[in-house]
């Protein structure tokens, strides 16, 4: 019954397979990243008549609905095992939010690194890796990844960022079992590793690796095109 | 050759008013912005003959004087969205992703007699 409530039906109509139930729903003032307040706002405003729904000028490419899809990766260890002065990052977006009618036409990795004042190195060297298959404890861990990105950032007082396109890596991480995320990988490059951290490598685990590097946020910004929510061939109101 | 009343004006096509509290349907836990949605609808009559703000065609218009002459055989142009705005919506999915989503035509703006 409820598969036909009118409810289920209406939002079906909108493009939801259903009443979304977010898990911290009941926590308030949850963040919003001020970039879709922005596009939201501009959306409601008084040019909203002009701005075609069905494209995201912001990002110049066909698309009516954005998401930032959360990281759900986790802090892999307090050391690389492939670079004994780095700490490392797992990223994982879990693509499946969108729907299979959906045409991804854009998904940018946006990292972020939040300096903390008087602790920490003031650049990193920062590499990423796409990682291809699982690989068991003690082999080469080399083998099951691809590097995609090294530069080397510069921290700054105001948050750094870093965008990387992943969109024809994310399209594939829509198929089932094909998504094994990403690596981040961290090098402090003008301080000593054990100025940073209270303990040695050769501590078996980490007291508080993370609470010496800047805070690290990923996001992965995905537009995407529902086609039978925009009409191609919409004549624009003369 | 019997008198033709005109149809009282507010029966006439045009856009009515109905806004959804999204707070009234349960939806403010996943719904951020905006509070509600204007569901405005068109109802009325297209009646003979057709004034200028009714937006008829000139086949709404010619069927107005068809079913003046033959109501049970010919009916009335329909009373129908002829702008409508796009709405915006920003929510959290089922992973607590922050989505933005832009509807096309989904705001009636204005009737006419199609």
């Amino acid at each position: 019954e409820e598969a036909k409530s009118p409810e289920r039906l209406f939002l079906g109509s909108l493009g939801l397979s259903g009443r979304p139930r977010p898990a911290g729903s009941q926590q308030p003032g949850r963040h919003v990243p001020s970039a879709l307040w922005r596009m939201f706002r501009r959306s409601e405003g008084d040019h909203a008549e002009e701005s075609d729904p069905c494209t995201v000028s912001e990002y110049g490419v066909r698309g009516n609905i954005i998401r930032y899809v959360q990281d759900q990766g986790r802090l892999v260890s307090g050391w690389s095992s492939s670079c004994r002065a780095c700490l490392e990052k797992q990223l994982y977006f879990n693509m499946s939010v969108l729907q299979p009618v959906e045409l991804l036409s854009l998904a940018q990795l946006e990292i972020t690194f939040h300096w903390k004042l008087l602790q920490g190195p003031r650049a990193l060297s920062v590499s990423l890796y796409q990682v291809i298959r699982a690989t068991l404890r003690g082999a080469d861990p080399q083998a099951g990844r691809r590097l995609l990105l090294s530069q080397s950032v510069r921290l700054q007082h105001e948050p750094t960022s870093v965008a990387v396109d992943l969109t024809a890596l994310a399209e594939g991480w829509r198929k089932p079992g094909r998504n094994y995320g990403l690596l981040l990988e961290l090098l402090p490059l003008d301080a000593e590793p054990e100025e940073l951290l209270p303990f040695h490598p050769g501590n078996s685990l980490p007291l508080e690796p993370a609470s010496a590097l800047p805070l690290v946020q990923a996001s992965l910004v995905a537009v995407s095109l529902n086609p039978h929510q925009c009409r191609s061939g919409r004549r624009r109101r003369r | 050759s019997a008198v033709h009343l005109p149809v009282t004006p507010s029966n006439v096509c045009k856009a009515r008013r109905l806004y959804i509290d999204f707070k009234d349907v349960g939806w403010q836990d996943w719904i951020i912005a905006p509070q509600g949605y204007m569901a405005n609808y068109c109802h009325g009559e297209c009646p003979f003959p057709l004034s200028e703000s009714l937006n008829g065609t000139n086949h709404a218009i010619l069927q107005t004087l068809v079913h003046s002459l033959d109501p049970h055989g010919t009916p009335q142009p329909c009373c129908v969205p002829i702008h409508l705005s796009p709405i915006s919506m920003l929510y959290y999915d089922n992973n607590d992703n922050v989505v933005l989503r832009h509807y096309q035509d989904m705001v009636v703006d204005e009737c006419g007699c199609r």
